[in-house]
């Protein structure tokens, strides 16, 4: 089944 | 102080009861434009982010910035002594240790006061960067809320294919496949019903369905729900409130297979 991806990569920590 | 008045109390109960099975402690960040709230669920797949612009609230006050460290079931047990139509304020000091929560209702002269103790949550800031979205699809709210509730009961995850000519949310399951195709559609007389896609690039994603049923508790805030795609990025799910208001949730795709 497809892999979930972690959202937190997708954000800029500021 | 704060002091935020909305004419009804259907708003943010319908809001909170939409985000509460993603996120359960969150602040309530409040300043002079309004009232914003930003939480990733556990697992890193989700994230809500909610504004309430100033212009939604008549009147709103914000002195000071300040952010209110809400559990979000007890706000529910809280909201849950309004009636929808009750006159809401929230109300807090300048550095709260508790929400003051007032719901009147004008016919019976009701006035109820609720006092939410606040929490102190440490939460991580994270920037939301501007996207343009290759597609971008208006659709009525109970439509897309019926396409995910239906696939779902075969699959747990969705594959959206936005072209010029539609929409296809698809699944595979153990019982066997499903699809449902939306072309675009304009109904001069019922607009709400719409289903408008603008694309630059076709655009092909999947997703978990868990999240996005869960999303879909939203349909009662707004008729219509604008998703945003990309390749790669996240999936944004946009209920538009009133007052330029919103309730967003960014998803992160699955890949391979």
């Amino acid at each position: 089944s497809p892999f979930q991806l972690d959202l937190y990569n997708y954000f800029i920590k500021s | 102080m704060l002091e935020a008045r909305l004419e009804q109390a259907d708003l943010l109960k319908k809001v909170v009861d939409a985000i509460k099975d993603l996120v359960q402690d969150c602040n309530f960040d409040c300043n002079d434009s309004g009232v914003a709230l930003q939480a990733m669920d556990n697992s890193h797949v989700a994230l809500v982010s909610m504004m309430l612009k100033a212009e939604s609230f008549s009147p709103y006050r914000c002195d000071r910035n300040v952010a209110l460290g809400v559990n979000l079931t007890s706000l529910t047990k809280v909201l849950r002594a309004a009636q929808n139509e009750d006159i809401l304020t929230l109300k807090a000091e300048d550095a709260p240790d508790v929400l003051n929560l007032v719901f009147e209702n004008t016919d019976s002269d009701r006035l109820s006061e609720y006092d939410l103790k606040l929490m102190d949550i440490d939460q991580e800031h994270l920037g939301i960067p501007d996207t343009e979205y290759a597609a971008t699809i208006s659709l009525p709210s109970v439509e897309f809320r019926r396409i995910c509730v239906d696939l779902m009961a075969l699959s747990e995850s969705v594959s959206i294919e936005t072209s010029k000519d539609g929409i296809k949310f698809s699944c595979a399951g153990d019982i066997g496949n499903g699809a449902v195709t939306l072309r675009p559609n304009t109904n001069v007389e019922k607009p709400d019903q719409n289903v408008e896609i603008e694309l630059t690039e076709p655009v092909a994603l999947t997703f978990s369905l868990k999240y996005l049923v869960n999303f879909c508790k939203a349909a009662g805030l707004s008729k219509t729900v604008k998703l945003c795609l990309s390749n790669e990025v996240p999936l944004l799910v946009e209920y538009a409130l009133a007052g330029s208001s919103y309730l967003r949730f960014y998803l992160a795709p699955k890949i391979g297979d």
